[in-house]
């Protein structure tokens, strides 16, 4: 069985907002270390890695490994019954098709339990291999949405170069183009400053509709990484006290 | 722009 207690439920509520709209269903795999979930999105361009750690809740206890399998379009609506400050439980019986959730709000007695139907969903795990990037770039996580949204409105992709100079972020629409350098801050540490590593010039395309869509786990922490290598997948990650948010992204090639 | 790349290509089905 599981029986999770987090301390604020605003942490599930941000992590689903941050996944709902890349991926319909997936397994939220649950053991004694702690609650993982990897989903790729329909498209198999884009990959979410979410990791909880046990440690990060107030309680934990997980028996023996458990799917818990869910829509997570339902596992949305449940958790916005949730304030952003309730305690928050989660519960599972072994082979059970019901996950249970509690809301204990954090200044009055109520207590408000709700139920979600699981599902039996057949994913495919991927093995990730651990990849030496050759440019680690470490960025306020609102500077990374507006240069995003910023550039999505030109076109559809934005080209990452990451040089001596710094990180551009360089968008060719048809009817416009822009493109925005971040130099490294060499008084001002993440989060709010830029620090940037690099072995080797990278210079790669993405959709920036999935990127769009990565940006809104800024809810999560103050800082991203991007970590970059040519021709290799894109890895946007989001690291918060109780675990972290990883996404992969493919790269565009050439016309 | 650029023709979309999948996962699938860099990273190994078990």
């Amino acid at each position: 069985m599981l029986e999770a207690r987090l301390a604020e439920a605003a942490i599930l509520k941000r992590l689903l907002d941050s996944i709902k709209e890349l991926v319909t269903d997936a397994n939220f795999e649950c053991n004694e270390e702690g609650i993982n979930l990897q989903a790729m999105d329909n498209s198999h361009v884009a990959l979410v890695s979410v990791k909880l750690s046990a440690s990060g809740f107030k309680k934990y206890r997980c028996d023996r490994p458990l799917p818990l399998g869910v829509n997570l379009g339902s596992f949305t609506k449940v958790l916005k019954c949730a304030k952003d400050d309730d305690v928050c439980i989660i519960k599972a019986a072994d082979d059970a098709d019901i996950l249970s959730l509690t809301y204990e709000a954090r200044n009055s007695d109520r207590i408000a339990e709700y139920e979600m139907k699981l599902m039996d969903i057949d994913a495919d795990t991927l093995n990730i291999p651990d990849t030496d990037y050759d440019a680690r770039v470490s960025m306020p996580s609102a500077e990374f949405t507006r240069i995003v949204r910023d550039l999505s409105q030109l076109g559809e992709s934005v080209r990452i170069e990451v040089s001596k100079e710094g990180v551009r972020f360089i968008s060719d629409g048809e009817a416009a183009n822009g493109n925005i350098l971040l130099r490294q801050t060499d008084d001002d540490a993440p989060p709010e400053g830029v620090t940037i590593e690099m072995n080797q010039h990278v210079n790669l395309t993405f959709s920036l509709k999935y990127l769009v869509n990565f940006a809104k786990s800024s809810t999560l922490s103050n800082v991203v990484q991007l970590m970059l290598s040519n021709d290799v997948p894109l890895l946007v990650s989001y690291d918060f006290n109780q675990g972290h948010i990883r996404y992969y992204l493919a790269p565009k090639i050439g016309d | 722009m650029g023709r979309q790349q999948t996962l699938g290509k860099f990273f190994q089905m078990p």
